[in-house]
């Protein structure tokens, strides 16, 4: 554990209690992409079936059970406890693009050919693009509220977190994931677009709003 | 050798 990957994982945590939060102080889930929240609840499914297989720590064990419990606890208030406020209209990115193709590389590109191996390979590409529906709801309705790009800094500043921290147990523990590093580039790479403008209209006091 | 990574990360 390094300084990187702690507050890496103390950044993916904050995004969903943030987005929780949000969802539930203000009653409504306006402008959150119900399908990029089915996708990361898929995207911790499949990458925590370990907890079945293996200890590895408290901190392992009980990160696992939050990111869980709070992925789902999200997409039953998108889509059950405060469903006439979703905007189910703007969501219409076809998630199918992406989930059949990520299942085939999947198959195809992984460290072990065995049923959980290539469920956590599933999950590592999976999240890589799982945001894409909402940054695509952005981009539809020109807007986004000022908590849910505070909710999408956290959530792109935690797998960059992770890059550095890639790059610390590289250099001084030898250790090297391909699988893990390439599709981390690829994750904070879609979000470099979004940190631009949270840092040149957001942390300025304006609300995100997209140019016409 | 072994390329299966152990899953102490999340």
């Amino acid at each position: 554990m390094n300084i990187f990957r702690l507050t890496g994982d103390l950044s993916h945590l904050a995004a969903i209690i943030i987005l929780l939060l949000k969802i539930w102080k203000t009653r409504s889930c306006a402008g959150i992409s119900g399908k990029s929240q089915i996708l990361f609840a898929l995207v911790f499914t499949t990458r925590y079936l370990d907890l079945l297989t293996s200890f590895i720590s408290l901190y392992n064990t009980s990160m696992k059970f939050i990111y869980i419990g709070c992925a789902y606890a999200t997409v039953y208030m998108i889509y059950a406890k405060f469903k006439a406020t979703y905007d189910g209209n703007h969501d219409t990115f076809r998630v199918e693009f992406l989930v059949v193709p990520i299942g085939g590389l999947a198959f195809l590109v992984n460290h072990d050919f065995s049923p959980l191996e290539i469920l956590w390979t599933f999950s590592i590409y999976l999240e890589s693009v799982a945001i894409l529906p909402q940054l695509f709801m952005i981009s539809k309705t020109g807007e986004a509220e000022t908590i849910t790009t505070h909710y999408l800094f956290f959530l792109g500043l935690y797998r960059a977190l992770y890059l550095m921290n890639w790059i610390w147990r590289f250099y001084f523990e030898g250790f090297f994931d391909m699988i893990a590093i390439v599709a981390g580039v690829v994750q904070t790479i879609l979000y470099c677009d979004f940190f631009y403008l949270y840092v040149t209209k957001v942390l300025k006091g304006k609300k995100l709003s997209l140019p016409a | 050798e072994d390329e299966a990574v152990a899953k102490d990360e999340l």
